[in-house]
């Protein structure tokens, strides 16, 4: 563990907990993708249910759990308790583009050709793409609330952290992992442009307004 | 080393 990988992690946390109170605090989940949130749930089921089998620390073990728990709690949030203010006719992003793209390079890229190798690669390779359908639907509608923008910006930066974790792991442990490093840099890739916006507006505290 | 990396990260 180092100081860039736990900030990194802190990050993720905030950023699910910012969800969850932009949709308990104003009982809506207008402007949340609900694919993306549904993404993240195979995501983490795909990667984590390793707790049965591999222990790291209490600490991986808790996140995972959380990151499990948590993602489908807000799928739960979204799909029945709040559902009237979620708004399929925005979310139109095609996810078949981005899971059979995913299930294919996983066959390909992965460190062993075995059920639980591959379901990692395929974990790691859809987190990379699994924020596409949220910035279509801001792209779409032009404009988001605050919160969401930090909700956002949070997950944006827990990606951006695990770069220079990477880094220092090589040069202190010589590990490196090309499958996590390379889907980890196309994932922040992804962010830029919402970061030049979040940085330049949001936080001088304008409204967050894509340029027509 | 070992060729399947550890997956100590989240």
């Amino acid at each position: 563990m180092n100081l860039f990988r736990l900030l990194g992690d802190l990050s993720h946390l905030a950023s699910i907990l910012v969800l969850l109170h932009k949709i308990q605090t104003s009982r809506s989940c207008r402007g949340i993708s609900f694919k993306t949130q549904a993404l993240y749930v195979a995501v983490f089921v795909a990667r984590y249910l390793d707790l049965f089998w591999r222990y790291i620390s209490l600490y991986n073990s808790a996140m995972k759990v959380f990151f499990i728990g948590s993602s489908c709690y807000i799928l739960y949030l979204m799909k029945y308790r709040y559902r009237p203010t979620n708004d399929p006719s925005i979310d139109t992003f095609r996810i078949e583009y981005l899971l059979v793209p995913c299930a294919i390079l996983s066959l390909i890229f992965n460190y062993n050709f075995m059920p639980t190798e591959i379901l990692w690669s395929f974990s790691i390779f859809l987190e990379s793409v699994a924020i596409l359908p949220q910035l279509f639907m801001l792209q779409r509608t032009g404009e988001a609330e605050a919160i969401t923008t930090h909700y956002l910006a949070a997950l944006g930066i827990y990606r951006a952290l695990y770069i220079p974790n990477w880094i220092y792991r090589y040069f202190t442990e010589g590990v490196i992992d090309p499958i996590a490093v390379t889907a980890g840099i196309v994932q922040t890739g992804l962010y830029l442009d919402f970061f030049y916006v979040y940085f330049t507006k949001v936080l001088q505290g304008q409204k967050f307004e894509l340029p027509a | 080393g070992n060729p399947v990396p550890q997956h100590d990260e989240l």
